[in-house]
């Protein structure tokens, strides 16, 4: 099924949740 | 999962009216129509329709190779096949650079300023965040925060687009690691539960025993 | 004192018939209601008051409307006469919208437009009137000043069916949804506002341009994480001293989450804690995302 494979698509990524610099600072 | 139901109408409109055309030049019109609709980013089901493979071997061949590019290939691809391919119209050059933008964040969350520019054939910064809010972000294929101060655009969320064969085996890799994480996080936590009650249970042991042995000793004062 | 009322009345009738609204007000207005001669009911004295408020607001007189609707206000809960009532109501939304009390204006719109019944007394209710004050609840709204308060009232009307079917619905949901306006939109919205609503404020800005300008201010906010002065200008069509002092007038006011480093002439548009708010929020988006593809499979039987 396209439709489910492409929503599949833009799950995976998604991961990580967040990669910004500010976040990572925030982060640590 | 909007953005996708709506297209799920859209391209069931397609295939029905794709099954319906006989003629090489109809199916080459719904071609165009299709890759120039506002509201339209996959086409690996128009792709896989047997009647469209009557434009195999026609001079409308050139229509089936911009549908592939459309499904999977990016504004950057079509510049280096432009020679092959059909002039595009000026809603096509905007779709094919929306669907640009996702092949990037397919890569990465946080997309430089220049190699945006660079990809989507923009010369000023203006320009690119103008079309990144109204073109991608209002048009809700794509989520995210442009930072003009480290020159980016953090992508939050991006609409899936169509998959390569080689895209799949990624992907279930991908989800098996992330399953094979959260399963050991959780391992880890209940470990961590059991450890908690086990050192509670010792420490209020203990405490019983102290508090024992001060009443014991009181008594014997 | 008797003749000296119909006097009055009769006069205040041949001033209306030729729509010299003020003056029938002023003729109706010098009547005692409260004289100990002529002992009138409340709600007659009711019925006098709201027909002086609509008479000066004909001219969009709201001082002296809002003088006459004060005095119907004490007489209005006891009374049971429906069509006054819808008068005294419909009256006080003009008036807050004549003083530019938009968001109060636009709730009391909305509460007219939603009345059911089509017979009130003697009195049809048209759909055309109804749509009317839908219409006048959208636009009052969408004036008001942006911040949290005036976002429910959008909410509200955004998820009424009804004003999908206006012709300011396009601009209603751009609001809604924080989007930047641009000029023709702005421009086409404007066709359709009262004078009072593209008046001039002390700040030679007018009540349009403002609201405007906030709306696009808060919608940058969603988009961008940072935008120097000039560029904010640029984005609101404004010179950029002016769009860093309404920014700084909305993030005092707690409209906006932001600050403003002078120095380096930027305004950053979150707190230090965004970065942690936001992984939050990721992850339940990411939730909802593995629930919606998991009824998706559902829904086709895998």
């Amino acid at each position: 099924d396209n439709s489910l494979l492409r929503q599949v698509s833009s799950l995976v990524r998604r991961l990580p949740a967040m990669e910004s610099e500010k976040f990572q600072d925030e982060f640590l | 999962m909007d953005a996708e139901r709506r297209q799920a109408e859209l391209i069931e409109q397609f295939s029905a009216q794709a099954a319906a055309l006989s003629s090489a030049p109809q199916l080459a019109a719904l071609v165009l129509e299709a890759t120039s609709h506002p509201a339209l980013f996959a086409f690996s089901e128009l792709l896989t329709l047997p009647a469209l493979s009557k434009l195999t071997g026609t001079q409308y061949a050139s229509s089936l190779d911009l549908l592939r590019l459309f499904a999977y290939g990016t504004l950057k691809d079509y510049k280096s096949n432009s020679c092959t391919l059909p002039a595009l119209l000026p809603d096509q050059v905007r779709k094919l650079k929306q669907l640009s933008v996702l092949t990037l964040a397919e890569s990465t969350k946080v997309l430089p300023y220049d190699k945006l520019m660079q990809e989507l054939d923009v010369s000023n910064v203006r320009e690119l965040e103008d079309f990144l809010i109204n073109e991608c972000m209002y048009s809700g294929i794509v989520r995210g925060k442009l930072d003009q101060l480290r020159r980016c655009f953090e992508v939050q969320f991006a609409a899936g687009r169509d998959l390569t064969p080689g895209q799949l085996n990624n992907m279930i890799e991908t989800l098996s690691d992330w399953l094979g994480t959260s399963d050991g996080l959780l391992h880890q936590i209940q470990e961590k539960i059991k450890w908690a009650d086990a050192t509670s249970e010792v420490n209020k042991k203990h405490q019983k025993e102290f508090e024992d042995r001060v009443e014991e000793a009181k008594k014997s004062i | 004192e008797e003749q000296v009322v119909v006097i009055r009345e009769k006069l205040a009738e041949l001033y209306e018939s030729e729509q010299q609204w003020s003056k029938a007000a002023q003729m109706l207005s010098g009547i005692d209601l409260d004289s100990g001669i002529r002992m009138l009911d409340d709600t007659n004295k009711l019925s006098k008051c709201v027909q002086i408020a609509r008479l000066y607001l004909e001219d969009d007189d709201a001082v002296n409307a809002e003088a006459f609707i004060n005095k119907a206000s004490f007489l209005v809960t006891n009374s049971n006469q429906e069509v006054l009532n819808l008068q005294y109501r419909v009256c006080y939304a003009r008036i807050l919208d004549l003083k530019r009390k938009f968001l109060e204006a636009a709730v009391r719109y909305y509460g007219i437009s939603q009345i059911e019944q089509r017979q009130i007394g003697d009195e049809e209710i048209d759909e055309n009137a109804l749509e009317q004050a839908l219409s006048a609840a959208v636009t009052c709204t969408i004036l008001a000043g942006a911040g949290p308060q005036r976002s429910r009232v959008l909410a509200t009307l955004y998820k009424d069916e009804r004003c999908s079917k206006l012709k300011i619905y396009p601009i209603l949901q751009k609001v809604y949804l924080e989007r930047i306006l641009r000029k023709p939109e702005i421009d086409a919205f404007a066709e359709e506002l009262k004078p009072h609503q593209k008046a001039l404020l002390p700040d030679k800005s007018t009540v349009l341009d403002r609201a405007m300008i906030e709306h696009n201010l808060l919608s940058a906010t969603r988009s961008t994480y940072f935008c120097s002065f000039d560029e904010l200008g640029t984005l609101l069509g404004i010179d950029p001293r002016k769009a860093e002092k309404i920014a700084s007038r909305m993030i005092c006011e707690d409209r906006m989450r932001g600050s403003i480093d002078q120095v380096e002439a930027v305004i950053h548009f979150e707190d230090d804690s965004e970065g942690l708010q936001q992984w939050d929020q990721q992850i339940a988006g990411l939730c909802q995302a593995v629930n919606d593809i998991l009824d998706s499979m559902s829904s086709k039987g895998i």
